[in-house]
């Protein structure tokens, strides 16, 4: 794992609890608002499983800490996008809260109905840009999801002890974490 | 073209030609190696311009050279990623550089201190 210039991370005492929303004019209209929060529900709480932070929520997407959306090409960071395939998203450092997915690409929540050979994982993206919202950088770890490349068709969505270790020696762990469910989980998908 | 249908959601998108994807190009500059000069070289060098591992140079364009610099940035895009170590554009490095990926700069993020850890 590694962190950003200065080891940015959220500042606030402990408990942390970090609110998102949606941007209401930059979304994607092929897969409902309902099944992308669920999506990014699942994505924010699979890291507050092991630190104790929590997010939650909020309609008012000025005033929430992370703001998500879908863009187009150049739009207004510095950072334009790139169209299929090639950069699918970004998100900035801690305190910023930025986080952008790209609006070319094909966005899946399953591969069952969604044929595309260029069909993308959204809940893997989110998982992944949720840790640089965090303060992680990309590891050098193939099997982390802060490893910085994602093939089409594919899913990485549970986090590796790397993930874990890096994310935790920001935040401290969540004292209801235990390695074991993690190392049970790695197992698995080694023998996979 | 995306064809969203309304209640079973099968998205069907025609992808015959995929070159059109970002990146794809990078393809022709397999084996490529130190001293070699390919046209179009400079976009690669964008690319790892672009992920923290080149700077801009002194003249502001990239030339098509495989020079020492380029060679170096080869190696650091390698050893980052876990990828065998060879300095040179080989399949394995091609194939994660066309491989569609996050945004986020690779090195630049970590200024001089940074350090990735392993595990």
């Amino acid at each position: 794992f590694s962190y950003f210039y200065g080891k940015p991370r959220w500042g606030r005492q402990a408990p942390v609890i970090l609110t998102y929303a949606f941007s209401q004019n930059n979304m994607i209209d092929y897969i409902s608002l309902k099944d992308i929060k669920t999506v990014f529900k699942r994505a924010f709480s699979r890291w507050a499983q092991v630190i104790p932070v929590s997010f939650m929520e909020i309609e008012d997407y000025p005033s929430a800490d992370i703001r998500i959306g879908f863009y187009y090409r150049d739009h207004g960071d510095g950072q334009p996008f790139d169209g299929v395939l090639g950069v699918l998203a970004h998100a900035f450092s801690p305190e910023n809260g930025r986080f952008h997915l790209d609006a070319s690409e094909t966005w899946a929540l399953d591969f069952e109905t969604v044929k595309s050979r260029v069909a993308v994982d959204l809940e893997s993206v989110a998982t992944h840009e949720i840790g640089h919202i965090l303060g992680l950088a990309h590891s050098s770890v193939k099997e982390a999801v802060m490893y910085p490349s994602l093939s089409p068709r594919s899913k990485k969505v549970d986090l590796k002890i790397d993930d874990v270790n890096g994310v935790q020696a920001l935040y401290g762990s969540n004292p209801n974490f235990t390695f074991s469910s993690l190392l049970a989980s790695e197992n698995s998908f080694n023998k996979g | 073209r995306i064809f969203p249908e309304s209640s079973s959601t099968v998205i069907t998108v025609d992808t015959h030609n995929t070159t059109t994807t970002t990146w794809h190009g990078f393809t022709r500059f397999l084996d490529a190696g130190k001293g070699s000069q390919v046209s179009g070289m400079s976009e690669l060098k964008e690319y790892f311009n672009r992920f923290g591992y080149l700077p801009i140079p002194d003249e502001n364009n990239f030339t098509d050279i495989f020079d020492k610099q380029f060679e170096s940035a080869v190696i650091a895009y390698q050893t980052n990623l876990g990828l065998p170590v060879t300095g040179k554009l080989d399949s394995d490095t091609i194939s994660m550089m066309v491989s569609p990926r996050c945004g986020v700069s690779d090195t630049k993020t970590h200024g001089t201190t940074f350090q990735a850890t392993k595990h």
